[in-house]
C-alpha cells in the first residue's frame, strides 16, 4: 500500500541519519529525492508521509526493548521535520505554515492514539518529539542561526524565532491536561522544559509572556478542577508539587514575570493553595534589596521603592468592561448611585463552585473584584506621582472611600466583604506604592470608627485578621508586605489584638497572637 | 478534612525542594531553568545538556589527541598504543571514563596499569601507591594498609587517602 | 469528581512520566572516537 511505501522510505531515512553526520551531503541528497520523486511534493503527500512515519515511530517505540535505544525513530522524524523546515523551498506555503502542518499531523496521530489507547496510552514518544523539536531548534538557532549558510533563509529564521515558540505554545495549549489527561505529566515537563520555559520568559518585548500565562493558567485550572474539599487524588498532589517547583524556578530566574502577571494567575489559583499563592505574590524584583520587615522601626514612608508603581503586564482595566466608567467616575466624584451600580455588578447570577477555606461556592465575581481593586491601586500610583502622597494617603480620598464604602454598604454580604478584604491583602507584596497604599487602607479599615455600627467594626477586624492569618500560618515564603502589616498592627497604639472577643474565643488563635 | 493533602494548603517546608533545585547556592543568584531536568526531583535523575554553542574555531581543531583526522578516531591498535603512551594521566582518565565499551577504554586501562595505576572494582576509581610511604602488608597477605593517590572522576582531580587495600578488589 | 476514566489516564501518565533522560538532547549519529569493544564488567558503562 502507499502507507507501506512511506514506511520503507522513512526506514531508509532512520538508517541514514544513524550512519552519517548531520550536515553530510547524503542527507541533503535524500531530502532532494523525497521532493523530486514526489514523495512529499504535494501537501497531501507530505501529510500522509509524516503521518505514516510518526505512526511507525510510535509503534517502534512501543515494540522496542525498554533498555535499548527506544527513541531512534522519534529522533529521526524530528530531524527530518527540521531539515524539511529549513531546506524546503515551498511554493504553496510558508515555513510557518509548514511547521503548523507538521505539528497538526502530530496532533492527529497523538489524539487518535490517546483516544484509542485510553489507560494504556504512553505519553513518552510524544514528549520526546516535542522535546527534540525544542532541542534541535536550539542547536540550529545558536548565534543567530550561524549554521544556516543561505543568507535569506537565515534572516527569515531570525525573524521567525519568536513565532516558533508561540506556535509551540499554541499546540501545547491544545493538548493541555484537561483535554488529554493521559499526557498530563509529559505536558507539565514540556511547559517547564529547559529549552522552552526560560526562553518564553526572556523573548524580546516579553512576547512569550501571554502564551506562557495561558499555559500556566491551563495547569492551574487542571489542578483546581480536581482539588476537592474532601479528597485530592494522589496524582493531582504530584502534579501540584511539580507545579510548585516550576513556580519556584520562575521566581528564582525571572521574578519579574510573576510580579507583572500575578493578577491573572490569582484569578485562577485555587484559594486553598496558600503556599503557592505566597510563592507567586512573594516574588521580589531581582535587583531589589528589601528591608527587614520585622524591624520595629521600619516605616514605608522612608523607603524609596515604596513610591514606585509596580509594572503590570496585563492591565486589569480590560476586565472592568462596562464597570470602567462607573468606577472611574466614582474615583473622580464619589456618589452613592455609582456605588450601587458597582456593588450590584459584583454579584453573579449563578454561583461558581470554588473551594475556598470555609466556603465552597462564590456568589460574587472574584475576578471583577480583583480588577477593580488593582485598577484603584494603579490609579493611586498614578495620582501619587502626579500630585502628592497626601492626595492618596488620605481617608477622605475617593480611592479609599470607594473601598471603604464597598465594604460598609448595607447590600454588601459577608462573602463580598471577605472577597474585597482578601483581594486587598493580596496586593501586599514587595516594597512598592501599591503595597504601601493598601497597607494604609487595611490599617485604616481596621481602626476606623466610621463603620455603620460597632459590630461591623469587629466583623471587619475579624475578616482582616483571618485573611492575614491564612497567609502567614502556612509554611514560608511569606510576603514582605503582609509581615509589615502584622508588625504595624502589633505596634499600633489603637489596636489591642488580645482584647477582641473573636480572638479570645479561640485559644489557639489567642495563643498565636500572644506569641506575636 | 483529615484526608486532604495538607501540603496543598498550609504547604510544606520548601528547603528540600529548593535544595533539589540547587538553591540557594552561594549568595549569588543562579539561573536554574536553563538546566531544569524535570518538574519533580524524583524524575531528575541525570544532568541535561543546556543550551550551548560551539564556535566554528572549536570544531575544526586539528591534531586533537595526536590524531591527524578531525574529529579524532582510534581505529588502529598498533598506532593507537604508541599514541596512548604519550598521553598524560588525565587524558587517559578522560578517555577511559568518557568512551566506555570501546577499544580506547581497553588501551587506556593497559597504559595506566603500566604506570602503576590500578582500577578498584568496587570504588570504580583508579588508585596508585603514594611513593612517599611504603604500605604495611597484613599478616594474612590479602591486604595492605598505606597511603594511596586516588583519581576522583567526579571532581576530576587526584587526592591522597589513607586506605586499606584488598588485593582482590583491584585489577 | 475525578471520573474513573480520567483517574486511570492520569495514573498511566504518572507511570510513564518522562524523566531527564527523555528530555536530553538527541544524538542520532556521533562519529565514534573508537570502535566498540567488550571491556571488563567492572568498568563504568555510562560515559
Amino acid at each position: 500500500t502507499q502507507t507501506e511505501k512511506y514506511y520503507l522510505v522513512f526506514t531508509e531515512w532512520v538508517k541514514l541519519v544513524q550512519k552519517v553526520d548531520d550536515n553530510d551531503p547524503m542527507i541533503l541528497a535524500f531530502i532532494k529525492q523525497l521532493i523530486d520523486k514526489g514523495v512529499i511534493s504535494s501537501t497531501d503527500g507530505l501529510i500522509e508521509f509524516l503521518r505514516a512515519s510518526l505512526e511507525l515511530s510510535v509503534f517502534s517505540f512501543k515494540e522496542s526493548d525498554p533498555t535499548g535505544e527506544v527513541f531512534t525513530s522519534i529522533d529521526a522524524i524530528i530531524k527530518l521535520i527540521i531539515k524539511l523546515f529549513i531546506m524546503g523551498e515551498y511554493k504553496e506555503y510558508s515555513r510557518k505554515q509548514f511547521l503548523n502542518l507538521a505539528l497538526s499531523v502530530v496532533m492527529m496521530v497523538f489524539s487518535d492514539d490517546h483516544e484509542k489507547e485510553e489507560n494504556t496510552f504512553n505519553e513518552r514518544p510524544y514528549f520526546r518529539l516535542f522535546s527534540n523539536l525544542l532541542c534541535e531548534w536550539q542547536i540550529l538557532s545558536g548565534h543567530q542561526f550561524i549554521k544556516v549558510k543561505n543568507v535569506d533563509t537565515r534572516k527569515e529564521l531570525i525573524e521567525f524565532e519568536e513565532e516558533f515558540y508561540n506556535i509551540i505554545a499554541k499546540f501545547l495549549h491544545t493538548i493541555q491536561p484537561i483535554a488529554f489527561p493521559g499526557f498530563s505529566f509529559a505536558w507539565i515537563t514540556l511547559i517547564s522544559h529547559r529549552m522552552f520555559l526560560p526562553i518564553m520568559l526572556r523573548l524580546e518585548n516579553k512576547s512569550g509572556w501571554k502564551s506562557l500565562t495561558n499555559l500556566l493558567i491551563d495547569l492551574i485550572k487542571f489542578m483546581e478542577q480536581y482539588t476537592d474539599k474532601n479528597s485530592i487524588p494522589d496524582a493531582i498532589s504530584v502534579v501540584y508539587k511539580g507545579a510548585l517547583r516550576v513556580f519556584l524556578g520562575i521566581s528564582n530566574d525571572v521574578p519579574e514575570y510573576l510580579i507583572e502577571n500575578h493578577y491573572e494567575l490569582m484569578n485562577y489559583l485555587p484559594p486553598t493553595y496558600l503556599q503557592l499563592k505566597n510563592v507567586i505574590l512573594g516574588a521580589i524584583p531581582k535587583k531589589m534589596m528589601i528591608p527587614n520587615p520585622y524591624d520595629p522601626d521600619l516605616s514605608m514612608e522612608n523607603i524609596e521603592s515604596c513610591q514606585q508603581q509596580p509594572n503590570i503586564f496585563y492591565n486589569p482595566v480590560n476586565d472592568l468592561k462596562t464597570l470602567k466608567k462607573p468606577v472611574d467616575n466614582y474615583l473622580r466624584i464619589p456618589s452613592n448611585s455609582l456605588l450601587r451600580i458597582i456593588i450590584a455588578s459584583l454579584f453573579k447570577d449563578v454561583y461558581e463552585r470554588k473551594n475556598g477555606i470555609g466556603y465552597e461556592h462564590l456568589m460574587v465575581d472574584s475576578k471583577l473584584i480583583r480588577a477593580i481593586i488593582l485598577h484603584v491601586g494603579i490609579e493611586v500610583g498614578i495620582e501619587n506621582e502626579r500630585t502628592s502622597s497626601s492626595a492618596v494617603f488620605n481617608t477622605k480620598s475617593s480611592y479609599y472611600s470607594l473601598l471603604f464604602n464597598l465594604i460598609n454598604n448595607d447590600t454588601t454580604t459577608i462573602e463580598l466583604k471577605y472577597q474585597i478584604i482578601h483581594t486587598i491583602i493580596e496586593q501586599l507584596r514587595y516594597p512598592n506604592i501599591q503595597t504601601y497604599w493598601f497597607n494604609f487602607v487595611i490599617i485604616n479599615l481596621f481602626v476606623s470608627d466610621e463603620w455603620s455600627d460597632g459590630n461591623k467594626k469587629q466583623e471587619i477586624q475579624e475578616l482582616i485578621l483571618r485573611n492575614i492569618l491564612e497567609r502567614i500560618i502556612v509554611n514560608k515564603p511569606h510576603c514582605w508586605g503582609i509581615i509589615v502589616l502584622v508588625m504595624s498592627l502589633l505596634k499600633s497604639s489603637e489596636v489591642d489584638l488580645l482584647s477582641y472577643s473573636f480572638i479570645k474565643e479561640i485559644p489557639e488563635v489567642e495563643n498565636m497572637f500572644q506569641q506575636m | 478534612s483529615s484526608t486532604i493533602d495538607h501540603s496543598l494548603t498550609i504547604g510544606a517546608d520548601l528547603s528540600s525542594m529548593l535544595h533539589s533545585l540547587g538553591l540557594p547556592r552561594d549568595n549569588k543568584r543562579h539561573r536554574i531553568l536553563d538546566t531544569f531536568q524535570s518538574p519533580w526531583a524524583e524524575t531528575s535523575r541525570s544532568e541535561v545538556q543546556p543550551r550551548f554553542f560551539i564556535p566554528s574555531s572549536f570544531s575544526n581543531i586539528s591534531n586533537v589527541l595526536q590524531c591527524n583526522t578531525t574529529p579524532p578516531t582510534f581505529n588502529n591498535i598498533e598506532l593507537d598504543q604508541q599514541r596512548v603512551a604519550l598521553f598524560q594521566d588525565e587524558t587517559l582518565f578522560y578517555l577511559f571514563y568518557k568512551h566506555p565499551g570501546t577499544v580506547i577504554q581497553e588501551l587506556t586501562y593497559l597504559e595506566l596499569r603500566k604506570r602503576n595505576w590500578r582500577f578498584h572494582k568496587i570504588l570504580k576509581t583508579w588508585l596508585t601507591k603514594d611513593p612517599m610511604m611504603e604500605p604495611i602488608v597484613a599478616a594474612d597477605g590479602f591486604s595492605e594498609r598505606g597511603s594511596y593517590v586516588f583519581f576522583d572522576p567526579q571532581r576530576w582531580e587526584k587526592c591522597q587517602r589513607e586506605f586499606i587495600l584488598f588485593y582482590n578488589a583491584i585489577m | 469528581e475525578l471520573s474513573s476514566r480520567v483517574a486511570l489516564q492520569l495514573e498511566s501518565s504518572l507511570l510513564n512520566c518522562p524523566d531527564s533522560l527523555d528530555a536530553d538532547t538527541p544524538f542520532l549519529f556521533q562519529k565514534p572516537l573508537s570502535l566498540n569493544h567488550p571491556t571488563s564488567i567492572f568498568f563504568p558503562s555510562e560515559p
